[in-house]
C-alpha cells in the first residue's frame, strides 16, 4: 500500500 | 502602511473561500510587489501558494515588508459582509494588529469597514524550483471539478496518468473502478473549452482525492486549471485569477513502500 508523501520531503525550507 | 484597492471584490471573497478549509492560518506577505501567501495544510500534504500582483490592484501601497497572520475562517466571516458587486480595501498601518476591510457598495450609498484582528504566525517558507514537468495539461475547471467529484464517491485516491492518448484518472472502491479520459480537444470555440496536452513524456502518479477534491473549490475563479506532473513531485494545480495573478496548489503523491 502506497503511503502518503508529505510536501517537506519534496521541497526544501528556506 | 498597507493599502490594496480591488474594484472587483468578489475575487477576495471567492479566494478566501477557495482556501479557508485546506488552510485555517497564513501569513499575508505584503511587499512593493504585491501580496502572497504561502501556507501548508495541518498535515502538510499539500501547500497552497497564492500570488497577488501590485498591478492587478486598482490601487496598492506598500511602504514597509510585512506579514500579516490571517486565520481564514475569520477573514471569511468578515468577507461574507461584503457585497458581491463591492470594491474591497485592505488597509494596515506598518506592525499594525489589525486589517481594515472597506467595502464600498457601487452606487457609493453605503461604505462599512470591518478590522480584524492579526496573528502571529510562525510559518515556514518552502523553497519551489522552477520545474520543467512532464506533462502540463489545460482544461475547463468545471471539468476538472466534476471529475474529481464523481471519482471522490468511487474511490480515495486517483491515479493520474498522462500518455499520448490523453490523460487518464482512475480509481476503485468498494463499489467497483472508474477510468475517465480526456483528449487533447481544441475543437470548442471558446477557448476556456478546451482541452491542451503537453507531453514531455509519459508520467503517472497517484493522489489523495479528498485534497484533489477540496482544490477545486478554485473553480468560481478562472475557468480553466493547469495540471501539471513530473515524477515523484507533487502536481501542480494552477488557477489563473484573470490579471490579478494566480492561486497554486501541490499535493504530495502518493510514494510506494
Amino acid at each position: 500500500k502506497a503511503n502518503q508523501g508529505r510536501m517537506d520531503t519534496f521541497f526544501t525550507a528556506l | 502602511m498597507f493599502e490594496a484597492r480591488i474594484t472587483q471584490g468578489s475575487v477576495l471573497k471567492k479566494l478566501v473561500e477557495a482556501l479557508k478549509e485546506l488552510v485555517t492560518e497564513g501569513n499575508f506577505d505584503v511587499s512593493n510587489t504585491g501580496l502572497s501567501l504561502q501556507a501548508m495544510d495541518s498535515s502538510h500534504v499539500c501547500l497552497v501558494s497564492l500570488t497577488l500582483r501590485e498591478d492587478g490592484f486598482d490601487h496598492f501601497r506598500c511602504d514597509r515588508n510585512m506579514a500579516m497572520g490571517i486565520h481564514f475562517g475569520n477573514l471569511s466571516k468578515i468577507l461574507k459582509c461584503a457585497g458581491n458587486e463591492d470594491t474591497i480595501t485592505l488597509k494596515a498601518e506598518d506592525n499594525a494588529d489589525q486589517l481594515t476591510l472597506m467595502f464600498e457598495a457601487p452606487s457609493q450609498d453605503r461604505i462599512s469597514d470591518f478590522d480584524l484582528k492579526l496573528m502571529s504566525i510562525e510559518s515556514e517558507h518552502l523553497g519551489i524550483p522552477d520545474q520543467d514537468y512532464s506533462a502540463e495539461v489545460k482544461l475547463p475547471s468545471s471539468e476538472y471539478q466534476r471529475i474529481v467529484r464523481d471519482l471522490t464517491s468511487i474511490g480515495d485516491t486517483v491515479l493520474i496518468s498522462a500518455t499520448k492518448e490523453g490523460i487518464k484518472f482512475s480509481t476503485s472502491g468498494d463499489v467497483g473502478t472508474a477510468n475517465i479520459t480526456l483528449r487533447h480537444n481544441t475543437t470548442p470555440e471558446k477557448p476556456e473549452e478546451q482541452t491542451f496536452i503537453d507531453l514531455k513524456e509519459p508520467v503517472a502518479l497517484t493522489f489523495a482525492l479528498r485534497y484533489l477534491n477540496n482544490f477545486s473549490k478554485a473553480t468560481p475563479l478562472a475557468p480553466q486549471v493547469k495540471l501539471s506532473l513530473t515524477k515523484d513531485l507533487p502536481i501542480v494545480v494552477e488557477y489563473q485569477v484573470g490579471e490579478l495573478g494566480s492561486v497554486r496548489f501541490y499535493l504530495a503523491p502518493k510514494i510506494d513502500d
